[in-house]
């Protein structure tokens, strides 16, 4: 019988692999671990999402989401790692029981699957999404720029060759919408974290504007203890602050979406590494990644669970 | 198939404002088929770019005749490329 524990967590994998991987999880957790489908990608792949649940009804939530630019293939490997993480610390680990005890979790670990078979088959740069411009014979919008937040403003082009084309008109990818309506739908859902590589920076809103938000102080508050947690494993540094102050500006981002619609605690994280390698991050740094990740991941949750709003 | 042999990732520290705009030019520059890993924003930050063969000489020309301060992060892209898959094979056969 095959186990979700013998995965090589340490190495990157294919869509197929991940995909069945998350079968095996969900059969060695039962009662916590199930999987969700979403909706469907342009080109017809399942968007899976695993959902650890101890219980309850319409909980208050924390989604995660990896993988929306497809090169970044750190963070796909870093959201498999997380995942068995999050299933295997339940009942061990104190946090992460009473987190699950009160709150529901739900990781989508493979958000843009057309583009991440595209990096495997023909162009392992691809970083959109895989479907056709009217008008045009570039491929693809960045699922990062396609919200309805900003969108369409500086840090987002209209041009459907550019790799940061915000698309026609918001949440015109199914793989944004398919995200969009999941959370709406929830009406619960109190924190989104959307990892991404490479530059080492925890951010949060805005992108679509340097005017701090409303949450600033906390936010950056939250922030610093995460990224000092996450260095005091390995020593990586990371910075951290607004979108716009810190990386650049950038309209249409998944979480000034996520911000304005309410949900408070809103980060994007730009894991490993700060350029040496950049989105071709050696395999051999996918566990330390992960690990050192998963402190920061965790002094958010828990600042969620003890926070309700 | 269309290999990235050749291709580098520069990595361009821009002193200014100027500078910085005379990047976003490059970057409008469809033939040179530039790929903007950390695209131009600010002088504080730097700008990774992935420079297919065909325009390295040309992009580091340019870059020179700027003053402006570029180095080379990736010599070889296919290189780390093909390290990448074979690490994956490997790891599938165990």
């Amino acid at each position: 019988k095959r186990s979700s524990r013998a995965f090589d967590f340490s190495s990157y994998h294919t869509l197929d692999e991940i995909y069945s991987w998350m079968d095996t999880l969900v059969e060695d957790h039962p009662g916590l671990v199930s999987k969700i489908r979403i909706g469907q990608s342009y080109e017809g792949r399942d968007l899976l999402v695993l959902k650890f649940s101890t219980g309850g009804s319409a909980r208050p939530a924390i989604w995660v989401d990896t993988g929306i630019h497809s090169r970044e293939w750190i963070s796909q490997a870093t959201g498999v790692w997380t995942a068995n993480k999050i299933a295997e610390e339940y009942g061990r680990d104190p946090s992460v029981t009473a987190l699950l005890d009160n709150m529901d979790v739900f990781l989508e670990i493979i958000a843009n699957p057309d583009g991440f078979v595209f990096t495997h088959s023909s162009d392992r740069m691809w970083r959109k999404t895989r479907s056709p411009n009217t008008g045009s014979t570039c491929l693809g919008v960045d699922p990062n720029r396609n919200w309805d937040a900003g969108f369409g403003g500086d840090g987002s082009s209209g041009d459907p060759c550019s790799d940061i084309y915000h698309g026609p008109f918001p949440h015109s990818e199914r793989e944004v919408k398919a995200i969009v309506d999941f959370i709406r739908g929830h009406g619960n859902v109190k924190s989104v974290i959307s990892i991404h590589s490479y530059s080492q920076m925890l951010l949060f809103p805005y992108g679509y504007t340097s005017v701090p938000s409303p949450d600033y102080q906390e936010m950056n508050e939250l922030a610093k203890k995460a990224v000092s947690d996450l260095a005091a494993v390995y020593g990586t540094k990371y910075t951290f602050g607004s979108i716009a102050d810190t990386i650049y500006t950038a309209a249409g981002t998944t979480v000034d979406w996520a911000y304005d619609q309410g949900v408070k605690y809103s980060f994007t994280l730009e894991l490993r590494d700060t350029g040496r390698h950049g989105f071709l991050l050696p395999s051999s740094q996918i566990l330390p990644t992960a690990t050192e990740t998963w402190q920061a991941l965790l002094d958010i949750m828990v600042h969620v669970l003890e926070h309700p709003y | 198939l269309e290999t990235f042999v050749g291709h580098q990732v520069l990595r361009i520290k821009t002193r200014n404002e100027e500078e910085v705009r005379q990047l976003q030019l490059l970057e409008s520059l469809e033939h040179l088929e530039l790929d903007f890993w950390i695209s131009p924003s600010a002088p504080a930050l730097p700008v990774d770019v992935r420079i297919p063969a065909a325009s390295v000489q040309s992009v580091k020309a340019f870059l020179e005749s700027q003053g402006i301060e570029y180095s080379v992060l990736i010599e070889d892209l296919q290189k780390l490329l093909d390290e990448e898959k074979e690490a994956m094979a490997r790891s599938r056969r165990v």
